[in-house]
């Protein structure tokens, strides 16, 4: 919230539309600005009335540079839209950047996202640090829900909740890495980095930071699903291999490759599999095992053919594992092996489990 | 020693974001080193974002200066 904890003292806050951007048909604008204004009422008491004359507590316009308030924007990106905290005169005011593009998809800024992000800023709420969070700063497109459970929580403090909330289904907040229960989703190299998926973000682990980097998966790979169940590197071929359902993605670098998604069949696996749950290149065979409930499967790289033989019980191979595996890396030689909770570091030519440790301890916890 | 001019874009880059986003005050950066006022601007913007805490201009936090975003401060008050 802003100091002070600024908020609307009425319920029925008006608001006025005072021009348009010529990127967008007016009935667009219109839209755009109605559905984020619903996006907050639906989780308050707030009701919103649109003016079409006088003074209103929201008034919102397109300008670019200066344009009246002594807060000039940038020209093209960096700044995008700003708005004032609840008061009088200027508070609630709602500006947006027009020499941005403003679209209603992905293919530029997407005006129902921003709008819905400043007019939070508009009814009190100021910037959240959840990267999941429609409050944090910095643009990314998404798609569904916008509102995360911080974003809720947040403007509920201020006004309460909506009595006639509609049962929504906010975005879990950003997961803490430390969480001592902590499990992962995939884990895969990328170009010597080691990216770690869980939930809708990914950590970047990069030998000279320490610090891992949590970032949505939608705003590096916007046509990704929102869930990775497995992912791994050919590091000859320089490509990772991204799972999700029954749909994979290659990646060169942090480019998505042409021709993808393709159906995860098409590696020889039965059509009965639908879900990857790990994969993980062994460099000495050039196989991929790929990890599928109890089993697991060879991949020949070479020949593009599943190997014969497959699948096989992970238990029988792999003495000393869990009978699942929610993601597999290979670092150094060394195999590891995430289950919920534990990561079990294997060698692949001594067949046994070395050590046992925590999931996140390779995330520096 | 005169800044590579590299350098010196990021440097007002970084300079222009912190007082606008954080308050850091105008005019007081000596273009030779890092003042206190700016490290200390630095370490609150990196500590927002759960960058690496550094209090040092390093890649990490040039690269999300550089990404688009709301006008509004992240921390302080919004006159």
């Amino acid at each position: 919230h802003f100091p002070g904890h600024l908020k609307w003292q009425n319920n029925n806050v008006t608001f006025r539309i005072l021009n348009y951007t010529p990127d967008l048909q007016k009935s667009d604008v219109d839209r755009a600005i109605r559905n984020a204004l619903n996006v907050w009422s639906a989780v308050t008491p707030l009701i919103f009335k649109k003016l079409h004359k006088g003074n209103a507590d929201i008034m919102i316009s397109f300008g670019s540079k200066e344009h009246g308030d002594y807060n000039p924007f940038d020209g093209p990106n960096g700044l995008l839209a700003h708005a004032y905290p609840p008061g009088q005169g200027i508070g609630g005011d709602t500006h947006f950047d027009d020499d941005e593009d403003w679209t209603k998809d992905s293919s530029a800024y997407n005006l129902f996202i921003v709008a819905a992000h400043e007019l939070g800023h508009a009814l009190g709420m100021s910037h959240s640090t959840d990267a999941g969070a429609l409050m944090y700063p910095i643009y990314s497109y998404t798609t569904g829900y916008p509102l995360a459970e911080d974003d809720i929580e947040g403007i509920q403090a201020l006004y309460g909740p909506n009595p006639n909330q509609r049962k929504v289904k906010p975005k879990p907040d950003a997961p803490n890495k430390c969480d001592p229960g902590l499990s992962f989703d995939a884990v895969t190299e990328l170009r010597g980095e080691t990216i770690i998926f869980k939930d809708r973000f990914y950590w970047r682990l990069h030998p000279q930071m320490p610090e891992p980097e949590q970032t949505l998966i939608k705003s590096t790979w916007p046509s990704i699903p929102n869930k990775v169940d497995a992912a791994y590197e050919n590091p000859e071929k320089d490509i990772v291999i991204i799972f999700s359902g029954i749909r994979m993605w290659a990646l060169n670098g942090y480019n998505l490759l042409d021709g993808y998604p393709k159906y995860i069949h098409k590696l020889g696996l039965p059509k009965t599999i639908k879900k990857v749950d790990a994969a993980v290149y062994i460099s000495d065979t050039r196989k991929t095992l790929l990890f599928t409930d109890e089993d697991y499967w060879s991949y020949d790289e070479a020949t593009g053919t599943m190997d014969s033989g497959y699948p096989r019980p992970i238990e029988v191979d792999f003495p000393g594992m869990d009978d699942e595996v929610d993601a597999a890396v290979s670092h150094y030689g060394y195999l590891y092996f995430f289950h919920e909770h534990l990561q079990y570091e294997y060698s692949y030519t001594s067949k046994r489990v070395l050590r046992i440790l925590r999931t996140n301890s390779i995330l520096n916890c | 020693l005169p800044l590579p001019s590299g350098d010196k874009d990021n440097w007002l880059l970084a300079e222009k974001y912190l007082s606008r986003f954080y308050g850091l005050p105008a005019g007081l950066q000596g273009r030779q080193g890092v003042s206190n006022a700016f490290e200390t601007k630095i370490k609150e913007m990196q500590t927002f974002f759960k960058l690496k805490v550094t209090g040092t201009l390093d890649d990490n936090t040039l690269e999300l200066m550089e990404q688009a975003r709301c006008g509004v401060p992240d921390i302080g008050e919004y006159n």
